[in-house]
C-alpha cells in the first residue's frame, strides 16, 4: 500500500461520506471541489473559505458590509471557526439542491432571518433588513413607509400578533409566498459534473 | 410591485448577498 494510494483511499473515505450525508453522488462532490478550490483560493490559498472570498465571489468586492452575505456565512460555518471547510461547503449547499426538502430550505431561511438567534423573527430584526437591503440598492424611504411595510408583512406572517414570526407561522407564510424560497433552490447543482467537469482529472471513482 | 404592496421579505430576497447562484457564473 503506497502513500500515494493510502491518500487515495482516505480521499474516496471522505467523499463517500460526504456523498452519503448530502444530496450529492461522489462525482458531484468532485465537482463542488473544483468550485471550493476557486473560491478558496481566490484571495489566501489556504484551501478554507475566509468571509471576504465568499463576498468577493457574491459582490464582486472583497470590502464593505453586507449583513445577508454575513448571515449566509454564519450559516455555512457550522463549527462556527470564523471560516468555510470543504465539508460545510457541502452539507449546506446541499440544501440548496433542486430535490433537497421545502421544509428544509424555509428552516435555513428561518434561521438567516432570525439575527439574534432567539427562535423568533422579531419585528426589529425584519426592519433592520429592509434598511440593510435599502442601503445595498442605494435606496432610501421614509420611516412611514417602512412601518407600512412592516405592518403589512406582519399582518400577514404574524398569525398570533404577537409581533413576532415563530417557526411554524413563517412555515404558513412561506406556503403562502413560495417565491420567498426562489433563492434556496440552485438548478445548476442538479447538474454540477458539467459546471465543473475538470473534476474528471482528480476524480476517485468513475461513475 | 411598489414597495408599499410588496412584504418586507420580498424586498429582502432580492439581496445580492442571498443569490447564491453567483458563485456558478464563469
Amino acid at each position: 500500500c503506497s502513500p500515494e494510494s493510502q491518500k487515495g483511499l482516505r480521499r474516496y473515505g471522505e467523499l463517500s461520506r460526504l456523498a452519503s450525508e448530502t444530496r450529492f453522488s461522489i462525482n458531484e462532490v468532485e465537482a463542488l471541489y473544483e468550485l471550493f478550490k476557486k473560491l478558496s483560493s481566490s484571495i489566501i490559498d489556504d484551501g478554507l473559505i475566509h468571509k471576504e472570498e465568499l463576498q468577493l465571489a457574491l459582490l464582486r468586492s472583497p470590502y464593505g458590509e453586507n449583513l445577508f452575505l454575513d448571515r449566509v456565512f454564519d450559516l455555512f460555518d457550522e463549527k462556527r471557526n470564523g471560516v468555510i471547510e470543504f465539508d460545510e461547503f457541502v452539507h449546506a449547499l446541499s440544501i440548496f439542491h433542486p430535490h433537497a426538502p421545502m421544509e428544509e430550505k424555509s428552516d435555513f431561511v428561518f434561521k438567516l432571518y432570525d439575527l439574534t438567534q432567539t427562535g423568533f423573527i422579531e419585528r426589529e430584526e425584519v426592519k433592520q433588513m429592509v434598511i440593510a437591503i435599502l442601503m445595498e440598492s442605494d435606496m432610501w424611504l421614509p420611516d412611514n413607509l417602512l412601518e407600512a411595510i412592516l405592518d403589512k408583512t406582519f399582518a400577514d406572517a404574524d398569525a398570533d400578533k404577537d409581533g413576532r414570526i415563530s417557526k411554524e407561522e413563517w412555515k404558513v407564510f412561506v406556503r403562502k409566498h413560495p417565491s420567498l424560497l426562489k433563492n434556496m433552490t440552485l438548478p445548476y447543482l442538479k447538474d454540477i459534473t458539467t459546471v465543473f467537469p475538470s473534476f474528471v482529472f482528480n476524480t476517485e471513482v468513475e461513475d | 410591485a411598489s414597495p408599499v404592496t410588496m412584504n418586507a421579505f420580498e424586498l429582502i430576497s432580492k439581496s445580492r448577498g442571498l443569490n447564491l447562484a453567483t458563485l456558478f457564473e464563469k
